[in-house]
Parts: structure tokens; sequence; C-alpha cells
């Protein structure tokens, strides 16, 4: 563990918790792609079923747990509980396009031919492209709550403490693992324009509104 | 990476 890893574990922690604590307080997920938090739900599915075969540590299994459960609780919240909130017209991202190509991808390079290896492998892949329904919603309604910026924010700034992390490990462990990175840099550089946005504009407390 | 060392990260 280091502290890049151990910030960026937080950083994700916080994103799952404010969007929860968000839909839970306002009752209500307007603004919020119902696809992308499905996504991440398959995300955590596929890459945590090494729950039920190996134990790593109580830290790595306890927060496997509350990530899983969170995602799950936001799933539900939104097409359930809140789903008089949803706003499915401009959520319309074509999830299709992005689960397909990545299991295609999964299945093709991966380090491993071994159902675990390939699931894990499906959801890196996976999780570099699942914020995409979200930020295209954003951009179709042309803003976005000041909280689901901040939401944005601790979820992109996640994968680049990663990016650290590997750097860290490589140089300190001569370990790194290019599937991880490779995704890893994709899923953080399609953040790059809303990082822009959120220091140019929310961090001087103005709105995120985008060019319409 | 082999499988099993990378798989210490969440």
């Amino acid at each position: 563990m280091n502290v890049f890893r151990l910030t960026g574990d937080l950083s994700h922690l916080a994103a799952i918790i404010i969007l929860l604590l968000k839909i839970w307080k306002s009752r209500s997920c307007a603004g919020i792609s119902g696809k992308s938090q499905i996504l991440f739900a398959i995300v955590f599915t596929t890459r945590y079923l090494d729950l039920l075969t190996s134990f790593i540590s109580i830290y790595n299994t306890s927060m496997k747990v509350i990530y899983i459960g969170c995602a799950y609780a936001t799933v539900y919240l939104i097409y359930m509980k809140f789903r008089a909130t949803y706003d499915g017209n401009h959520d319309s991202f074509r999830v299709e396009f992005l689960v397909v190509p990545v299991g295609g991808l999964a299945v093709l390079v991966n380090h491993d031919f071994s159902f675990l290896e390939i699931l894990w492998t499906f959801s890196i892949y996976l999780e570099s492209v699942a914020i995409l329904p979200q930020l295209f919603m954003i951009s179709k309604t042309g803003e976005a709550e000041t909280i689901t910026t901040h939401y944005l924010f601790c979820l992109g700034l996640y994968r680049a403490l990663y990016l650290l992390n590997w750097i860290w490990r490589f140089y300190f462990e001569s370990f790194f693992d290019m599937i991880a990175i490779v995704a890893g840099v994709v899923q953080t550089v399609l953040y790059c324009d809303f990082f822009y946005l959120y220091i140019t504009k929310v961090l001087k407390g103005k709105k995120l509104s985008l060019p319409a | 990476a082999k499988l099993g060392y990378f798989k210490d990260e969440l």
C-alpha cells in the first residue's frame, strides 16, 4: 500500500458516498445517469468475484463489500425508489456500444485466458468507459448540479491517483500491469475536459454549465 | 504482472 493508492481509494469511496447521499438527501436523481451507475455495478461485480475465492486483507474485503453495496443501493434508488425523478430522456447513451466491444476486447487481450481473469479484464476495460453515459448526459442537459461535479471530480481523481500508484509500484516494486495502466490512462483522459471546467468554474463558485 | 499479485488492488 502507498499513499497514492490509499488516497485514490478514499477519493473513490468519497465519490460513491457523495452520490449516494446526494440522491438520498435530495430524494432525487436528477442529472444522474442511471446507465453509468449500472455499468459501475457491473464493474464491481465482475471485478470482486474473488471475494468468494481469496482473502487479501480486512481493508480489501471491506472496501469491496462497501463498493458493491453502495453501487447496487445507488442503482436501486435511481430505478426503483426515486425513479420518478430519473431523467431517462437525457440518459440516452447506447451502452451496448460500450459493453460489446469491451467484452470482445477482454476475450482477445488479457493476461490469462481463465474465467476470473477475463472477467477482471472486462471490468478494467468497462470501468475506463463507464462514465461516458454520465458525461454524455451532462453535455445534453448542458449543466450539472454542483454536488454532481464534486462526485465526478473525486471519481476522476481516484484513477489519476492510481496512475501515480502504478508509477510508484513500478519504481519500488518493479511491478506494472499494462492492461490496468492503459485502461487507467484512457479513463483519466476522458475526465480531462471535465477537470478543466471543474477547476476553472466550480472551484470559482460558478455553476458548471457547458456552452450549449 | 501475474494473476494474484495485481489483485491486491481495488
